[in-house]
């Protein structure tokens, strides 16, 4: 599950 | 990082900076959307809270941070330095036929039940709408200036490739986000018509 911490994308 | 990101991210800094220059060189935002840039400011402060809770690399908090910057810097030349040139006839768009769906959505499709998760759904919702009053204002005046069809392209190009990042991390790093992929899909497809006037015909001047 993706979650806050995964989100290195712009 | 990839090849696909980086050339998203540039496209992306390039549209930013196109836009900018353009309308502090002709010191005129006609033809452009204040819609769409208000969205643009709304779909980043939204996005870029995690800059105080979450570093992730210089780059990503540098980006975030001119990405800010140039949203609200464009926001200020439309609304207060050059006013005067903003076309209110041809910008009217309703803007909270976007923002209202894309608020209800994110509020019953998200990954986490929590603040800025939901924010952060609720931004990736909203950019895939946030050009609608920008092209609308284009079919309404029926042609753009070179230099906005430029802005244009270089806005669209940005998710397209953001498109081929997503695969490309999804066989590298079988990583994928199924919310930010439906809405990068949705946002690149209402680009496609304009492309196709831009690639065929460039749409200034009509």
């Amino acid at each position: 599950d993706v979650n806050l911490d995964d989100k290195d994308e712009l | 990082m990839n090849v696909f990101r980086l050339l998203g991210d540039i496209s992306h800094l390039l549209a930013i900076i196109i836009l900018l220059l353009k309308i502090w060189k002709t010191r005129s935002c006609a033809g452009i959307s204040g819609r769409s840039q208000v969205l643009f400011a709304v779909v980043y402060t939204a996005r870029y809270l995690d800059l105080f809770t979450s570093y992730i690399s210089a780059y990503n908090s540098i980006m975030k941070l001119v990405f800010l910057a140039a949203s609200y810097g464009t926001i200020y030349l439309m609304f207060i330095k050059f006013k005067a040139s903003y076309d209110h006839n041809h910008d009217t768009f309703r803007i909270e036929f976007l923002i209202l769906p894309c608020v209800l959505l994110s509020l019953l499709i998200n990954h986490e039940f929590s603040p800025l998760e939901i924010l952060w759904t609720f931004s990736i919702y909203l950019e895939s709408v946030a050009i609608l009053p920008q092209l609308f204002m284009v079919s309404k005046t029926g042609e753009a200036e070179s230099i906005t069809s430029h802005y244009l392209f270089a806005l669209g190009s940005y998710r397209a490739l953001y498109i081929l990042n997503w695969i490309y991390r999804y066989y590298a790093e079988s990583h994928y986000d199924v919310i930010a992929i439906v809405a990068g899909i949705v946002q690149t497809v209402l680009y496609c018509d304009f492309f196709y006037l831009y690639i065929t015909k460039g749409i200034y001047g009509q």
